[in-house]
């Protein structure tokens, strides 16, 4: 309930996951 | 105890006040969806803003998910980390606990929001988020790079001085706890409700994951 659905797609190096994982 | 809102509550159970987003996240075991992350970002900043102004708590980075307190009536404030309890004597000086720039708690807001977006996904996976979204993070982890300066302090003295020209440049520098809201409030059709319209995300957000808690209880 009040959930939605998000897309997945591989990680990429210029992705904000990779410059997030860079500050952690 | 912290100074930052009602009395602290425990974990999940049927009558706290609060539920910190650590909570919400393995209940669900599953991330908050965006627009938990905007309300989550907005209210955030905005007890953070009302706190500075009232110059009650040292600037502390945000550590965990677990500081982020949502509360039932959709507040949302920042508790101590386990190694910040304890409030320092109002005399101490900057020299009787690490202090921070705004610039910095509002850098590791930005990274544990996206942490929550994140949250249980694969290293080698990635959350495809809306551009406004990514963007409004993406400017929160790199405040401090954005200009190089960590201003402080301006935020009531420009109050109700901006143009279109400093809305237009909002979203390069994000220096302030209002930048932030301003950026979350304009995600909105109307911006005047963002007050209430995030209030209510994080009440609903709150009341759901008490009401997957009693159910899972139930269960048990």
């Amino acid at each position: 309930k009040g959930k939605s659905l998000y897309k997945i797609k591989p990680r990429h190096d210029s992705g904000i996951k990779a410059k997030i994982s860079m500050k952690t | 105890a912290s100074g930052e809102g009602p009395p602290e509550a425990g974990a999940a159970g049927g009558t706290e006040d609060a539920l910190s987003l650590e909570e919400i996240l393995r209940l669900y075991n599953q991330p908050i969806n965006e627009e938990q992350a905007w309300a989550v970002c907005y209210q955030c900043c905005g007890s953070l803003r009302a706190a500075a102004a009232r110059r009650r708590q040292p600037r502390r980075r945000v550590r965990s998910a677990e500081q982020i307190r949502i509360w039932r009536d959709g507040a949302v404030t920042l508790a101590p980390a386990a190694g910040d309890e304890g409030e320092p004597p109002p005399t101490a000086g900057k020299l009787g606990y690490s202090q921070c720039t705004e610039t910095e708690v509002i850098e590791s807001l930005g990274i544990i929001i996206y942490k929550a977006l994140d949250y249980g996904l694969k290293e080698n996976e990635e959350r495809e988020l809306s551009p406004p979204l990514e963007q409004l993070i993406d400017h929160m982890a790199n405040t401090i790079e954005a200009d190089g300066s960590n201003d402080e302090g301006y935020e009531a003295a420009d109050e109700g001085l901006e143009d279109e020209e400093d809305e237009k440049r909002k979203i390069s520098a994000i220096r302030s706890y209002r930048d932030v809201m301003k950026l979350c409030a304009a995600h909105l059709p109307t911006e005047s409700e963002a007050p209430n319209h995030y209030q209510a995300v994080c009440r609903a957000l709150f009341a759901e994951t008490m009401e997957l808690h009693t159910f899972l209880t139930k269960i048990k």
